[in-house]
């Protein structure tokens, strides 16, 4: 389409020569709040690229979707140089074996935006999951060829609401349809928020058994911190706050045994 | 620090230009994430673990993965949550393999497939790339993670 080749990317700055194709631009989700979800995609690497998969990915947050993380620093094909002054070759990109749509969401995440200033105060799972199915249907139109593929959404976090929230929502778009253009297969998520009281308890267990915090932190977190209710209670908010400001130290929590970045 | 790289290099005009991004062109400060949304998130699903079971009986392919080395969102939390799925073991659990290393330990269920990726954080493909792409590469063939 047309507008396919305007999104065509030739190359961005500083970035080695590739076989692959890429494109980036905006999908309009909504017309009146002017809503626009922005795109990165790379097609696979390696032939013939037209029989290998979609892979859609989403990173999480909530507010942390964007190209920083799973594009520019897991797997995407380039990898971003310490003075941002050019990009190099990621060995182990997934588009090695994909085709990788990343999406930057919802609306005022990274790149994508909307012109109505409240929709940053609303957002949350439902719309965030709508958009997405919306601005799917509206890139099948402007890649037609990726209609019917074979198709997968992975992402990690907090992608672990979104990814299966879009998944059920095209499975129950696709209800309406004998050969839905939505050709979903399957989904894979990794470190993902899955459910608030067993992640909670599944936290506070994997710190105390990896002697990050003193039993008797272990304890009183356990003894006031229900987990399931709207609000924690205050002796709650104390004990997790004293492991995490008085015990942890400074480390990188998201890997334990690495530097922290300084 | 790898995040620092991208402040700098999504912020520069060439590069926006390049990737047709911010097309207003007024100066944009792109940051990785918006602290605007994260402090007034609305609605925030308490469990996915209904959806997972009406998605796993619509047929599926599910995979879940878990970085052993992150306590943000830790495998205990991501087992202690499957584990109340009480789905059917299909294959039990096992080492997998990356080259001659243990990449990490994985069970099959009916309709889901667990793994852990070893030695990994919280974005795993930054941290065991290789084991991450063989994870990927297994999960889009279909076929269970490498015995040996």
């Amino acid at each position: 389409t047309k507008q396919q080749k305007l999104d065509r990317i030739s190359a961005l700055p500083g970035q080695p020569p590739v076989s692959f194709a890429q494109f980036s631009g905006y999908v309009t989700v909504n017309k009146e709040h002017g809503r626009a979800l922005f795109y990165w995609f790379t097609e696979a690497s390696s032939n013939p690229a037209e029989k290998k998969p979609l892979v859609l990915w989403l990173n999480g947050g909530p507010g942390c979707s964007s190209v920083a993380y799973g594009a520019s620093e897991e797997i995407g094909p380039f990898r971003i140089n310490k003075t941002g002054s050019s990009i190099y070759l990621n060995k182990y990109s997934w588009n090695r074996e994909a085709n990788i749509l990343f999406l930057e969401s919802p609306a005022g995440v990274g790149f994508s935006y909307t012109n109505t200033s409240s929709d940053l105060l609303d957002s949350g799972d439902e719309r965030t999951a709508q958009d997405a199915l919306i601005f799917l249907i509206r890139w099948m139109s402007r890649f037609p060829q990726y209609k019917y593929r074979d198709f997968y959404i992975a992402g990690e976090s907090y992608a672990g609401h979104y990814v299966p929230q879009l998944a059920k929502k095209i499975h129950d778009y696709n209800k309406g349809s004998s050969h839905p253009i939505i050709n979903l297969k399957g989904f894979i998520v990794g470190n993902a928020v899955t459910d608030n009281y067993y992640d909670s308890i599944g936290t506070v267990t994997f710190w105390w058994s990896h002697s990050m915090i003193s039993d008797r932190s272990y304890k009183s977190i356990l003894k006031y911190c229900s987990f399931n209710a709207e609000k924690s209670s205050q002796q709650c908010d104390d004990s997790m706050s004293y492991a995490m400001n008085f015990e942890f130290g400074d480390i990188d929590q998201y890997s334990i045994y690495t530097p922290s970045c300084t | 620090c790898t995040e620092n790289y991208a402040e700098k290099y999504y912020n520069r005009p060439d590069v926006q230009k390049a990737l047709h991004a911010n097309i207003t062109g007024i100066l944009y400060k792109w940051t990785a994430c918006s602290d605007v949304l994260i402090k007034n998130w609305n609605d925030s699903q308490v469990s996915m673990l209904p959806t997972y079971k009406e998605l796993i009986a619509a047929g599926l392919r599910i995979w879940v993965f878990s970085g052993d080395t992150d306590s943000v969102v830790p495998v205990t939390a991501t087992r202690f949550s499957l584990n109340h799925l009480n789905l059917t073991v299909k294959t039990r659990w096992y080492p997998w393999y990356s080259g001659n290393q243990v990449g990490g330990w994985t069970e099959v269920y009916d309709g889901l497939t667990f793994a852990t990726v070893r030695g990994a954080g919280h974005e795993v493909p930054l941290f065991q790339p290789k084991r991450a792409f063989i994870l990927f590469q297994s999960f889009l063939a279909g076929k269970e993670l490498p015995k040996s």
